[in-house]
């Protein structure tokens, strides 16, 4: 087996299969700041595997940071990766790094959705959902990200009421083990300071909320970090992030994470959707990856170090 | 595997309230199974939908009679996606 995993091509679409050896590769070659984490199974009982970052303590505040969670945006996933790859390797390098893993532990979950993941690879490349099966309908999957208890299942444009639509809110809150699997870890771990979640695409840093049009209560906060964050990441390539509540930059959804966590005292929540060029959607060129992921961690990067700054 | 020849990704750029409605409109038709990848929302945020190979024609005779700007995102996604797994396969090797 190869020991070192600097073979792993990060310019390219991998499977899930790729991506958990790649895993592994990270925490061999970084074992001692990386350790990988089982928190759950998905619906068709794939492991959920979380990387966690640490440098010691015990329940040392944290950062939670996910990608996937709509399958078919394969360039988060592949984002993900990548910045796994540069947390580790900046760590005693990077003095902002270090500074922040010396205090703080980071749980990254690469793959949220995996069945998703798997389904756009083996059958439909435009699969966004879950895999579960609709009591009752013929209808496969529920949008992951409208199944949050947050305002779950409101009246809103941004989630249905029907299985067969494309954001299905699923027949009850938390109802995707995926989804459960996550607001487990997270009310177990009880000290995760900043939610980070990485979709894609159409350039958009958000913070909540998405269920209601109203602000949340530290929207000044919330909304100069973000822009801090959107002119970290527009310096590296000119990439242009819009930045606001998710009900004011794109419309009112329930039931979305970064809603939950804030909704549950982590009040550092945020939601990028990633960039798209204005050419291909779903569809980024592989070639784009890298650039993608290296503009998005300059965005990360400063929302982190603003979490590291202000412990609450 | 599904595959998407003649599937074509219009970018629709929705202009006042009334074309956001008539968007919204075509999304509730369930049998012309569009597919959008950013939702129609208040604002003048572009509109990208996905359209199966038989249902173009009627959206965008629909988009053209209502005056409704658009332009082709993606002319044909099968190509795109044919593109990305032989990205993939050079990848692997």
């Amino acid at each position: 087996k190869e020991r070192s995993s600097n073979t792993f091509n990060y310019g390219t679409y991998h499977t899930l299969e790729e991506i958990y050896t790649e895993l592994d590769h990270l925490v061999a070659e970084y074992s001692s700041i990386v350790s990988k984490l089982q928190i759950g199974q998905s619906y068709e009982k794939r492991p959920l595997y979380v990387l966690k970052f640490s440098t010691g303590g015990s329940n040392r505040p944290a950062i939670w940071l996910d990608a996937g969670i709509h399958s078919r945006e394969w360039v988060t996933q592949a984002s993900a990766i990548w910045i796994a790859r540069k947390i580790a390797s900046d760590y005693g390098k990077d003095p902002s790094i270090t500074s922040l893993l010396n205090r703080m532990d980071i749980f990254l979950l690469t793959v949220s959705n995996p069945d998703g993941y798997v389904f756009t690879h083996t059958t439909n490349r435009m699969w966004r959902k879950t895999r579960s099966k609709n009591q009752g309908s013929l209808c496969i999957g529920v949008d992951p990200n409208r199944n949050w208890d947050a305002g779950f299942g409101g009246r809103s444009p941004g989630a249905s009421s029907k299985p067969c639509s494309e954001s299905y809110h699923g027949p009850k809150a938390n109802s995707e083990v995926e989804v459960k699997s996550v607001v487990n870890f997270i009310k177990n771990h009880g000290n995760i300071r900043a939610f980070l979640t990485l979709h894609s695409y159409s350039q958009l840093l958000m913070y909540p909320y998405g269920y209601k049009c109203t602000k949340p209560a530290d929207y000044a906060e919330l909304d100069a970090v973000g822009r801090s964050a959107a002119n970290s990441i527009r310096s590296l390539y000119g990439t242009t992030f819009r930045v606001g509540t998710i009900c004011n930059v794109i419309y009112q959804a329930s039931g979305g994470s970064i809603d939950w966590s804030y909704d549950n005292g982590i009040k550092y929540s945020f939601a990028f959707e990633l960039r798209d060029t204005g050419r291909y959607g779903f569809l980024l060129p592989s070639n784009q990856i890298i650039p993608t992921a290296e503009e998005t961690w300059l965005g990360l990067k400063t929302i982190m170090e603003h979490v590291r700054d202000n412990s609450y | 595997l599904e595959t998407f020849v003649g599937h074509q990704v219009l970018r629709i750029m929705t202009r006042n309230e009334e074309e956001v409605e008539k968007i919204q409109l075509l999304e509730s038709l369930e049998h012309l199974e569009l597919d959008f990848w950013i939702n129609p929302s208040a604002l003048a945020q572009p509109v990208d939908v996905r359209i199966p190979a038989n249902s173009v024609q009627a959206v965008k005779a629909f988009l053209e009679a209502h005056g409704i700007q658009y332009s082709i995102l993606i002319e044909d996604l099968q190509v795109i996606l044919d593109k990305e797994k032989e990205d993939m396969a050079c990848g692997q090797q």
